[in-house]
């Protein structure tokens, strides 16, 4: 009553994005860069790299990254810790073991995610207490 | 099987914010 407009939220609408972003991603469709890592060719969207990394914000926010289509990350994160990061962009799931953690936030830390960097702390801190 | 995995909700920000344009 009495009120000036009204609004429908769809709370699913992030999660429907992103699921669609990640069928986009795993059929190939509008990836716009090939990021070699650990010499494994991985296809993402510079769009959703940019949106999730400090450190690809710093890359592909400036003209410098707008050419670029292939990128090679010398000294960069191995494969094993940065595959389950881009997974984690594309789901909002972050896939942990005692394995692999270490090898995640190495790649997390690399990739200025912060907020991933503190749970794979959390992560670290509880599977090994006694 | 991968056997159980458990999965443990993250409440708060996952990733930066980018800056509003000054």
């Amino acid at each position: 009553e009495g009120a000036l407009g009204y609004v429908r939220e769809f709370t699913r609408h992030p999660s429907d994005v992103l699921g669609n972003l990640n069928e986009l991603r795993l059929r190939g469709i509008l990836t716009d860069v090939t990021l070699l890592v650990g010499g494994q060719p991985l296809r993402a969207h510079k769009a959703v790299l940019i949106a999730c990394s400090g450190f690809f914000y710093s890359i592909f926010r400036g003209r410098a990254g707008i050419g670029v289509e292939v990128l090679s990350l010398p000294g960069g994160p191995e494969a094993r810790g940065f595959a389950p990061l881009l997974d984690f962009m594309y789901t909002s799931r972050l896939r942990l073991s005692p394995a692999t953690a270490p090898a995640v936030l190495a790649a997390a830390t690399y990739l200025q995610m912060e907020h991933v960097v503190q749970a794979c702390h959390r992560f670290i801190q509880t599977s090994y207490e006694p | 099987s991968e056997g159980l995995v458990a999965t443990v909700k993250e409440a708060g920000r996952s990733i930066h914010e980018i800056p509003r344009e000054e």
